[in-house]
């Protein structure tokens, strides 16, 4: 019974995990600074790789997602008790700065290291 | 006034660091580049060379020793009359408002100690500007830097740390660190009137102030035990039947 009933629950969630290529995953992006308008500001570098995290989230968030213990309640919650609260999202975990060469309004060049700049992996969350 | 592509800023714009730091630092669009020729931008791109990667990557090995780098340029020229075989320039440096977000590490003035005019070459040197007092020293924090420089053997980079953090750091409202920048013609040289428009004070001399952010934050989450994540991962299924 339990696991007829369980069937039912899941159908949506199976289609939320969808095929192997739809997983949360990082997806490499490259942009020009000149596309973001910024050109007139940085002077270096003249592409930028922000990256982006897409895909549904597994029904079971596993280890190596690092999902924290709200995200996993959460996907509970939203498996077993009310599918208005929606299953964890696809969102960065990890970052890694950028150095930037800018020109401030002043005529002052900048050297600076921005933090949380890159994506480098992603989380349900 | 960041310019394209226009974004509709919500109220609490203040509270996002980026857009701020756009807003405040950032040149208009419509006023184009601001113009930083010669040696200066040379010398902040080869500091960025070696600080980061052609992608922007800061470098493992960089010896930057901060994560800002401000390169200031003086505001004003004044070139006094000749005296003798002494040239001088008072030479102004606007010093931004203080950020507790930034901690001062070190800053530096970058200067040519060889400056070669009407065929001439003369020595050089800076020191603080102060009132009647011909004779003014830097401090003994004020020595020619032993660290490894980007500078050709015509530059000196000098430590002015101490001078700057006891003269004018924790001063509030405007602050302008003001240097003479001095050079004398070879002894035996005959005394010409050699004109300093020729040259300009950015190109000569130029002030480096080095930065660490204070505020780096690294948010951990602490995750379910492992034991717990695997028996998650082995028998989800068994652990549904449990919860329901």
């Amino acid at each position: 019974q339990a696991g007829s009933m369980g069937s039912e629950v899941l159908g949506p969630s199976r289609e939320r995990e969808g095929p192997e290529s739809n997983q949360c995953s990082l997806h490499p992006f490259q942009v020009s600074f000149h596309q973001l308008g910024w050109d007139h500001w940085i002077i270096a570098p003249h592409l930028y790789t922000p990256n982006y995290c897409k895909g549904a989230c597994p029904r079971v968030l596993r280890y190596g997602l690092n999902s924290p213990n709200h995200a996993i309640i959460q996907s509970l919650v939203n498996e077993l008790v009310d599918q208005s609260v929606p299953p964890p999202s696809c969102v960065p975990y990890k970052y890694v700065p950028i150095s930037l060469l800018l020109i401030e309004a002043n005529g002052s060049i900048l050297y600076k290291e921005y933090e949380n700049m890159i994506a480098q992996s992603c989380t349900c969350r | 006034k960041v310019g394209q592509p226009s974004i509709a800023l919500p109220a609490e714009v203040p509270t996002l660091p980026l857009i701020l730091e756009l807003l405040e630092e950032a040149p208009a669009k419509q006023q184009g580049k601001p113009q930083v020729l010669g040696h200066p931008l040379r010398y902040m791109l080869e500091l960025y060379q070696r600080s980061a990667d052609a992608h922007g990557h800061p470098r493992e090995n960089r010896t930057i020793g901060a994560t800002m780098v401000r390169l200031v340029k003086p505001l004003t020229n004044v070139a006094r009359p000749l005296r003798g075989p002494w040239h001088i320039q008072t030479l102004d440096f606007p010093l931004r408002s203080n950020r507790v977000k930034y901690q001062l590490v070190r800053a530096t003035v970058v200067y040519r100690h060889q400056l070669h005019l009407s065929h001439f070459n003369l020595s050089c040197y800076v020191e603080p500007w102060v009132q009647k007092s011909p004779t003014n020293q830097f401090p003994s924090s004020g020595r020619v830097s032993s660290k490894p420089s980007l500078l050709s053997k015509a530059w000196t980079e000098m430590d002015i740390t101490q001078h700057i953090r006891q003269r004018l750091w924790n001063h509030k409202g405007r602050r302008v660190l003001r240097l003479r920048f001095v050079c004398q013609q070879p002894k035996d040289s005959e005394v010409l009137e050699l004109r300093w428009h020729g040259t300009s004070s950015l190109d000569t001399v130029f002030l480096l102030l080095y930065f660490n952010d204070t505020h780096k934050s690294g948010q951990k989450t602490k995750l379910l035990p492992r034991g717990l994540e695997e028996f998650m991962e082995r028998d989800a299924s068994l652990l549904l039947r449990r919860v329901r």
